[in-house]
C-alpha cells in the first residue's frame, strides 16, 4: 500500500464523469 | 445449442451488459471525444514549433512527456474503476493490473489520437510527427510506438472495439503475482467474449480479432522498452526524475 500510495488514493477517490 | 446462450454459456444479454458497461466507461474517461479528435486531426505543429521541440534539452522534453503520460494514466485509472467487477477484485490485484497494464492501455488509446495519413500524433494540443520527439534521444522507442499506432489504426476499430480491447488488455491473467488469478480470469473471459460478440457484429472479416490479439506482445515489448529507456535516462539525469517527474509516474515505473 505504502509503495503505491497515489494509485491507492486514486482507486479510493469517488470521481464522477464531470470531475475528469 | 440454446440460441439465447452466446459464447461459453454466457447469455447474450449478459454479453451485451458487459459490453455496454465497458463502452460507457471508455467514453466517459477518454481525454478527447471522437468529434474533438476529428476537429483537431489536421492541426499540426508548425515547422517553427517542431524546431523548438527539437532544440529543447533532453531532460525538459522527457519531463513534458512524463507529464502527458501521467495525465493519460489518470484517465485509465478512472476507466478501470468503472468496469463492472474491477473494484470487486482484491486491492492487491487492482493495483497490480493497473501498474502493469496502464501504459499498454494508454498506447491502445493513443491510436484514437493518431493520424495514419500523415503519421502524426496529438501532443500538447496539436498533431506532430516523430521529429517532435527527437530530443528525447529514444528514436527506437518513438519509432516503435508510431509503428504500433499505425498498425492498430489499419484495423479501423470502432470506439466500441477500442473500449473492449482496452479492457481486455488491462484485465489480464498474464500479470505475475496476482492473488486471485481465477477471479481475474473469469472477468477477462467475459470481456473477450463481449469483444468477440461486438467484432462479429461489426466486421465481416473474422480475422480482425486474431489480428488484434496478435498485437498484444508488441504492446508488452513497447512497455519493456519504455522502462529500459527510463532507467538509462535516470542514470544520466537522476535529479530531473527525482524532483521534476510526476509522483504517479515514478510510483508506476519505479526507476
Amino acid at each position: 500500500k505504502e509503495k503505491h500510495k497515489i494509485l491507492h488514493q486514486l482507486l479510493q477517490n469517488n470521481t464522477s464523469p464531470g470531475d475528469l | 445449442q440454446d440460441p439465447q446462450l452466446g459464447h461459453n454459456n454466457v447469455s447474450m444479454g449478459e454479453l451485451d451488459r458487459i459490453a455496454q458497461n465497458i463502452i460507457k466507461s471508455h467514453l466517459e474517461t477518454c481525454q478527447y471525444t471522437a468529434d474533438e479528435l476529428q476537429q483537431l486531426a489536421w492541426q499540426t505543429h508548425s515547422y517553427e514549433e517542431v524546431k523548438i521541440y527539437q532544440s529543447k534539452p533532453r531532460d525538459v522534453l522527457w519531463q513534458q512527456c512524463a507529464i502527458q503520460i501521467t495525465h493519460a494514466i489518470q484517465y485509465v485509472v478512472e476507466f478501470a474503476k468503472r468496469i463492472s467487477g474491477f473494484m470487486e477484485l482484491c486491492q492487491n490485484d487492482q493495483i497490480l493490473l493497473l501498474k502493469s497494464g496502464c501504459l499498454e492501455v494508454v498506447l491502445v488509446r493513443m491510436c484514437r489520437a493518431f493520424n495514419p495519413l500523415n503519421n502524426t500524433v496529438l501532443f500538447e494540443g496539436k498533431y506532430g510527427g516523430m521529429q517532435v520527439f527527437k530530443a528525447l534521444g529514444c528514436d527506437e522507442l518513438v519509432s516503435a510506438v508510431f509503428d504500433f499506432a499505425k498498425s492498430l489504426c489499419s484495423l479501423q476499430l470502432t470506439e466500441e472495439e477500442i473500449a473492449l480491447f482496452s479492457a481486455a488488455v488491462l484485465i489480464s491473467t498474464d500479470r505475475p503475482w496476482l492473488m486471485e488469478p481465477r477471479k481475474v480470469q473469469k472477468l477477462q473471459e467475459k470481456i473477450y467474449f463481449a469483444l468477440q460478440h461486438i467484432m462479429q457484429k461489426n466486421h465481416m472479416d473474422e480475422d480482425t480479432l486474431a489480428k488484434l490479439i496478435s498485437r498484444i506482445p508488441t504492446l508488452s515489448a513497447l512497455c519493456t522498452l519504455h522502462t529500459e529507456e527510463l532507467q538509462a535516462f535516470q542514470q544520466l539525469h537522476p535529479e530531473t526524475v527525482n524532483v521534476l517527474f510526476p509522483p504517479l509516474y515514478k510510483e508506476l515505473f519505479n526507476p
